[in-house]
């Protein structure tokens, strides 16, 4: 079981420095497994460098920096063990346009083996989209679903109204 | 193994019977605030044998049966049934897909099926963990779970690491 | 004491009703002093619906309508004894289009007397600036401020460019 | 009372000399994820006064000194200084400007200055204190303290009902 999760480990710390460095242009991270403790009780330590910046303390790190590593980790633990689906409900809310698009990308690659199913206001992780369902409230405190385009949904996510389309 | 249909009835804002269809690759989900979105995702994790009340955003579990609204009288029953597509035979069943449904009802009484018959909970629950898709902590991303990837206490880190394993 | 904390409360307590029906048309909220306790103790429960819903209990409502609602208290507050400045660090992040524009309408018309900073990714929120900055790191990890027009700021605060303007 | 001009050099990643004018009614500030935003709204806490490192986002005071980045070295002083118009003469001073200033040395060394005076913190926080300017918990406002006021506990709730008594 040791080695089991050293192996598992190590994969993981491999995948998390490359998966950062997609998101952060010239940044480097590394996962470290404390070494004076037994590995199946050690702790994890994240140090992390977004590009052109001094090794940071990660409660330095801005709001959508801090995002965007963790969501680098999580991406990392799932490219060793991708699960069928997986479901990010506004995980796109601090990040700027560019780290948006950025994340929309990573998903639309990975979800080749994986059904992701997104819930987001952000109109370019939207055109992301292998599909698109627009909720709705007509009716007074009662949710419906429709199935909508990419342009209705523009519309239809800022007013909540039913495309007609 | 794929998520192939999701049907709500009662269950939180859903009122009326709600059907979504879920394809490969990526399903955006949009809506204002309070439309039902995150609702969408609570249905996914209470069919899938999500137990704890507060992951839910209720105080107790009834909390989740539709209690009415302005325009439409409460209900009795909450219900959500989803169909998998048992494509790689990862499922410990005979089926080409299996539909798995949730109920309870305002009486606290719960039923749970299996492709329309009753089971216990856990038949639900082991049926997900031998194939990888239990509801783990990190099928769903959400924004504060992130940052507590981060910040939060490293047995909750160390957790998902080990769940890669 | 006592009395002066009456009848501050009693302000408040008038003010979020109707900040609340500002941002949530149909809806209506309250606060209420726990009546057993001396009011120099006593705790302060928030009961708010949105429009059309039924009486929601607080954890139900959803992370836009959390938000609303608590920013609803503090411009209550606020009204009371307006502060000469107050700053906010993304706090329309969880909402959708309509209810950033109620956000940002309110924020104009408190502005008359309180000077506010804002600081957004959104570009409605941007559009009610008197004036706007943009933050921007040229040179690696060193950052610096230029003075922006709104529709520069828009390339800006996506790309990161210094607008040549 | 209003906040005319803010000053900052050497604080976190403001490396160089910064001016921000500050005017009127609102004031928005854009950028990237990481670019220095949220650096801006610590400078000004900082420079009224803020002690609790954690706010700061730092784990040591010494933090907020400019550490350095791929581009430039790090410096030996941050400082901060903030010009605040007396326009209803709410300041206990006869100045028509005020200008604070803070320094932190990498020693440890703090300085404060009023009007290039030099003073004791103490001082700096009187001031505001008598202006209601003081920097409250809800001065600033960052949505993790947004939801804090509708979940977090009932005391955190009442010390901002008080402190508008
Ligand atoms: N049992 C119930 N009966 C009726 N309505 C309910 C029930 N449970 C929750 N709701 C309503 O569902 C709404 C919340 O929906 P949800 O959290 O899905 O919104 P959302 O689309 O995710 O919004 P946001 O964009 O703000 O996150 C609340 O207004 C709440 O009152
Ligand atoms: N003492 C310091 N020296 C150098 N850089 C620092 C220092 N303190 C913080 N930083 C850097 O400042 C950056 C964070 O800036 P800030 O939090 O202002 O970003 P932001 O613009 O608010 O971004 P976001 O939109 O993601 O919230 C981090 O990358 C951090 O490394
Ligand atoms: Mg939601
Ligand atoms: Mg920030």
């Amino acid at each position: 079981a040791r080695e089991k999760f050293i192996s598992t480990f190590q994969e993981i710390q491999k995948n998390f420095s490359e998966v950062f460095k997609t998101f952060f242009e010239g940044g480097r991270a590394s996962l470290v497994l404390r070494e004076e403790e037994d590995p199946l009780e050690a702790e994890i330590d994240i140090f992390a460098t977004p590009g052109g910046k001094k090794l940071s303390s990660l409660p330095l790190m801005s709001g959508g920096e801090k995002s965007l590593t963790a969501v680098s980790l999580l991406f990392a633990i799932y490219l060793v063990k991708p699960s069928p689906f997986c479901i990010f409900d506004e995980v796109d809310a601090p990040l700027d346009d560019v780290n948006v698009e950025r994340f929309s990308r990573a998903l639309q690659e990975y979800s080749q083996n994986t059904q992701f199913i997104v819930v987001t206001h952000n109109k370019l992780t939207m055109r992301a989209a292998n599909q698109l369902y627009g909720v709705t409230m007509e009716e007074k405190g009662v949710s419906r679903v429709v199935s909508v385009k990419f342009d209705k949904a523009m519309e239809y996510a800022n007013e909540g109204q039913i495309p007609a389309g | 193994m794929k998520l192939a249909e999701l049907n709500i009835v009662g269950f939180k804002s859903f009122a009326k019977k709600t059907n979504l269809l879920l394809h490969d690759g990526m399903t955006v989900i949009v809506g204002p605030n309070g439309c039902g979105k995150s609702n969408i995702v609570d249905a996914i994790r209470w069919v899938m044998g999500e137990q704890k009340s507060n992951v839910l955003r209720s105080e107790k579990m009834d909390n989740v049966i539709f209690a009415g609204s302005a325009s439409a009288k409460p209900v009795g029953m909450a219900e959500v049934s989803l169909k998998i597509e048992n494509t790689r035979n990862l499922l410990p069943v005979d089926y080409a897909e299996v539909v798995i449904t949730r109920r309870l009802f305002r009486s606290g009484e719960s039923q749970y099926l299996i492709n329309g018959n009753q089971c216990r909970l856990k038949d639900i629950m082991d049926l997900f963990m031998d194939t990888g898709m239990a509801i783990s902590s990190y099928s769903v991303i959400e924004l504060p779970q992130v940052e507590q990837l981060l910040n939060g206490k490293p047995e909750e880190r160390r957790k998902i690491f080990e769940e890669a394993a």
